[in-house]
């Protein structure tokens, strides 16, 4: 599970204090799948980076499974990231410099699995999301629609028990989309696995068992 | 009116070499509102830059208003891309260093107006859509669609006779989206602006006047 309790975000920028978000409390259950939607600048982002522990609270608390996230040391912080969480960004942070291969056998290379068995699973994750062809690419010379399916190839390769989904689908034509919902649909309801997605798309609204409004930084249903 | 005439575009990367535009013919005339569709990866965006004159085809002509684009000096080119045509990106493009105002303000300073007026076009723009109390922000500290409509602001900030917009509500919320879409409409229908939209947005397809697929770099109805 994940849950926010009273949690705050606020950013200032010289002479103004930008209010992220104010006093939220949310839970989301092992195996919940929940969508969170709001108009833009509402606190979206914000709020999912605080889950998947990316930023600090200004004031209130994360919790992870039970552990507060502010009680852990960098190491247990590192392996949460890397093994419990997969995070899909709103733009995407993919590494230029990387192919997509690389780019997507980057969480497993951090997890020290040996190279056959990253290449299998890599392989095999490409072809999921329809990129199979484009392995050996820079990101730089993809679509914009297929970045973000390296985006979510990478957070899905560790096979987390929590995915974090920020508008995945944004670039995607409906077909694609679809696709890529369903892939995830199916990590949710075989392998528990929970999902919230930040999101406008009518489709994963609709798919989700849960939804959540958020506006100007509160919760408004839960 | 733009027109792309028998336009091939491939990228070669290694051995391989990706055709994201197979002999495409296209005319939009001035004052029209089109939608183009088609999957991710199917060659919109490649379309439309090339249109903008910000890329070259591999072979193929693009002509805007009866005047060969290849056959323009740079100074000409320079006040196409200027004067006549405003862009919205897909990954937005927006300057990290410089502020809200100033990434809207931008393309008037190129146009070489007066500092008052820049002033007043930018304050009006940025009320348009939305970002008024944000003038002062470096667009890092903006939320996903706030950053779409710095890109959007920016892009019709010199009153362009054409709009070229690749996948402008992507990341808006419906109303937003809806209140964006509603001020593009107005330049159409009163001012005859022709407005071209790389999307997958219903809404948009909904609102457009005709409807363009594409697939695998070929368009499959105009
Ligand atoms: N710089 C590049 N180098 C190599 N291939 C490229 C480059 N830019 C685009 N491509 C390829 O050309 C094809 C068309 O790309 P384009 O960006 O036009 O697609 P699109 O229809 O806009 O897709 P999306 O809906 O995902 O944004 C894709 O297969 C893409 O991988
Ligand atoms: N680094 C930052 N510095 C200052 N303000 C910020 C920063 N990041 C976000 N904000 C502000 O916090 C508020 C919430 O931003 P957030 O990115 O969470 O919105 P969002 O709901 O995801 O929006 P969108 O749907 O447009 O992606 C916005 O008003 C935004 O401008
Ligand atoms: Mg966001
Ligand atoms: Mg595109």
């Amino acid at each position: 599970s994940i849950t926010l309790k009273s949690v705050s975000k606020e950013y200032r920028l010289g002479q103004t204090t930008v209010h992220a978000l104010r006093n939220v409390s949310l839970e989301i259950t092992q195996g919940e799948f929940v969508a969170l939607v709001g108009p833009s600048g509402s606190g979206k982002s914000t709020a999912l980076q605080l889950m998947g522990a990316l930023d600090h609270p200004s004031s209130g608390e994360v919790w992870v499974d039970d552990q507060a996230v502010n009680q852990l040391n960098d190491r247990e912080l590192a392996r949460l990231r890397r093994d419990r969480i997969g995070f899909i960004f709103q733009s995407f942070n993919l590494i230029p410099v990387l192919s997509v291969f690389g780019n997507v056998e980057l969480p497993l290379v951090l997890k020290k699995l040996p190279k056959q068995e990253r290449q299998e699973k890599v392989q095999a994750m490409l072809e999921r999301v329809g990129l199979a062809d484009r392995a050996q690419h820079k990101t730089e010379e993809l679509s914009g629609g297929q970045r973000q399916r390296v985006a979510i190839a990478r957070a899905l390769i560790t096979t987390p028990s929590i995915v974090l989904s920020d508008e995945p689908t944004a670039n995607l034509d409906s077909k694609t989309g679809e696709e890529i919902l369903d892939l995830m649909q199916r990590l949710n309801q075989q392998d528990r696995v929970t999902l919230l997605f930040a999101t406008h798309d009518p489709n994963i609204v609709a798919r989700a068992k849960r939804v959540v409004s958020i506006l100007d930084g509160q919760i408004r249903d839960g």
